[in-house]
């Protein structure tokens, strides 16, 4: 998951 | 109609103007178009119905792995009757035979000049294209699965979409057809990544830290 820590924090924006 | 109304406005190029090499240029004009784009694909997704509620990583499986094929369905789309057989990546980045082939991109311009003209030879709809491309990243096989049941009613709900919409329109075959299209959509996307990795890898081609995430993801 550290791997593709931008995808992860995108997807939790809530917008 | 839902996903027509998620659809985002299509995006301009940014003309790069850090190098003198031509070549590159469009490389770096391109890769920058792709990274922003990538940016709207992950808002988009999760306005599809249905996406929002599969775990998160299943939400990241499934853009890992369909990405570039539901941007490309949007490129191979623009390109339709294009003059000159151009790909068009945006209305303002517009490549031609040689110049995908001086920027290292010769096999994608097979392919995805090949879809184009599928699609054009199908008289595609905008509701077929916006379905088509939600349909990419949902039937991505992505792997490994969370919860295999709800990926799996995520697809079943798009497809139900299409064949309401075809069937709305007296085309029995439409859904099949179209379907039968994602092959080839699937190969122009793994030419696409192995083009952009080969970029990155053996010529230096800086990418933004997004766009070679998704890439690596799939590499």
């Amino acid at each position: 998951k550290e791997k593709h820590k931008i995808l992860h924090r995108l997807l939790q924006n809530s917008t | 109609s839902h996903l027509l109304l998620t659809e985002p406005a299509p995006l301009e190029a940014n003309q790069d103007e850090s190098t003198d090499d031509g070549s590159l240029r469009t490389v770096l004009t391109l890769c920058d178009l792709l990274n922003r784009e990538l940016l709207l694909l992950i808002g988009w997704a999760k306005q599809i119905p249905g996406f929002s509620s599969l775990s998160l990583v299943d939400q990241m499986s499934l853009l890992q792995s369909g990405w570039m094929e539901a941007l490309l369905v949007g490129v191979a789309w623009r390109s339709q009757g294009s003059a000159g057989e151009e790909l068009v990546f945006a209305d303002n980045l517009r490549l031609d035979a040689a110049q995908c082939r001086a920027a290292g991109l010769a096999e994608l311009y097979e392919a995805l000049r090949h879809l184009a003209a599928k699609y054009q030879a199908m008289e595609l709809s905008p509701e077929e294209v916006v379905t088509l491309k939600a349909m990419a990243l949902a039937n991505s096989d992505a792997e490994p699965v969370d919860c295999p049941d709800s990926v799996q009613r995520f697809q079943d709900w798009l497809h139900e979409a299409l064949q309401d919409y075809e069937s709305s329109r007296r085309e029995q075959h439409r859904a099949g057809r179209l379907l039968m299209s994602l092959p080839l959509l699937r190969q122009a996307a793994g030419r696409a990544v192995q083009a952009f990795l080969r970029l990155h890898r053996h010529r230096s081609v800086p990418l933004h830290k997004l766009l070679l995430e998704m890439l690596d993801a799939k590499a």
